[in-house]
């Protein structure tokens, strides 16, 4: 099964 | 105070039709370079990005920066009493509250004013750094509205898949499978027309066609659509907006366990 990911998972929070 | 007046008002209609579905509220960030806007989906797994640069007013004035917090189903309903060839102007004062759209008929024999109230948005921002990505392919945008609809009718997701030959999409459902590839192409009379592939190395991706799909409403802005992808990593959907700058969209992967 795939998981959808976030974008948080990626990049990070200014 | 801030002003910016676009002689073509049906750009910012359509930046409007193509986001407000996907994103509730978002901070306008005004500055002396333009109007830029950076905004999640509420489940974080799409960003809309926009740049609207000062160069592509008429006229552009911003004393300092301003951050205008704006509900944009409010502003689509606003900005849908514009004509699709009025000039429109945005105007907000420095410590207001509100923000002004004047419509001013190409004849300049109707003009008419709308002010919308504006809200307090704590914006969370992204740092999206510069990436070289592994694959970049330049198809007409109709084309790729085309094929995530098409798509979505069959499946969920959709693999995007670049090779040195072409762009493959493929999703599966209940009723079956189905596998579009669209190769590089660019013997073809109108540039606009063409399929480009720029590849460093075949990249394969899982995406939501719902986002996708809600990405192509975008495509009233562009005759074409650039897709960047790299291996687990969102894939930026950018629409270049002729003179102005651009929209763009990145989409979080769905990723194997």
């Amino acid at each position: 099964m795939s998981s959808q990911k976030s974008l948080g998972d990626f990049f990070q929070l200014r | 105070m801030f002003e910016g007046r676009l002689l073509q008002g049906s750009l910012l209609k359509k930046v409007l039709e193509a986001i407000k579905d996907l994103v509730t509220d978002t901070n306008f960030d005004c500055s002396e370079t333009g109007i830029a806007l950076q905004a999640m989906d509420s489940s974080h797994v799409a960003l809309v990005s926009l740049l609207l640069k000062d160069t592509g007013f008429d006229h552009f004035r911003c004393d300092r920066n301003l951050a205008l917090g704006i509900n944009l189903q409010n502003m689509s309903k606003m900005l849908k009493c514009a004509g699709n060839d009025d000039i429109i102007t945005l105007k907000a004062e420095d410590e207001g509250d509100t923000i002004t759209f004047m419509f001013e008929s190409p004849n300049q024999d109707k003009i008419s004013d709308f002010e919308m109230k504006l809200m307090d948005i704590d914006s969370e921002h992204l740092g999206i750094p510069d990436t070289d990505y592994q694959a970049i392919v330049t198809m007409p945008s109709a084309e790729f509205q085309r094929i995530v609809r098409d798509l979505s009718s069959i499946g969920d997701t959709a693999v995007i898949g670049v090779t040195k030959e072409g762009i493959s999409f493929s999703t599966g459902g209940d009723i079956g499978k189905a596998n579009i590839v669209c190769r590089q192409n660019t013997n073809v009379d109108k540039e606009e027309d063409q399929t480009t592939v720029e590849i460093h190395e075949p990249v394969s991706l899982t995406f939501a066609l719902r986002y996708l799909n809600s990405f192509t409403k975008a495509t009233a802005l562009s005759p074409q659509v650039t897709l960047s992808l790299s291996k687990e990593l969102p894939i930026v959907v950018e629409y270049k907006i002729e003179k102005m700058g651009f929209l763009r969209f990145y989409l979080a992967p769905k990723i194997e366990e």
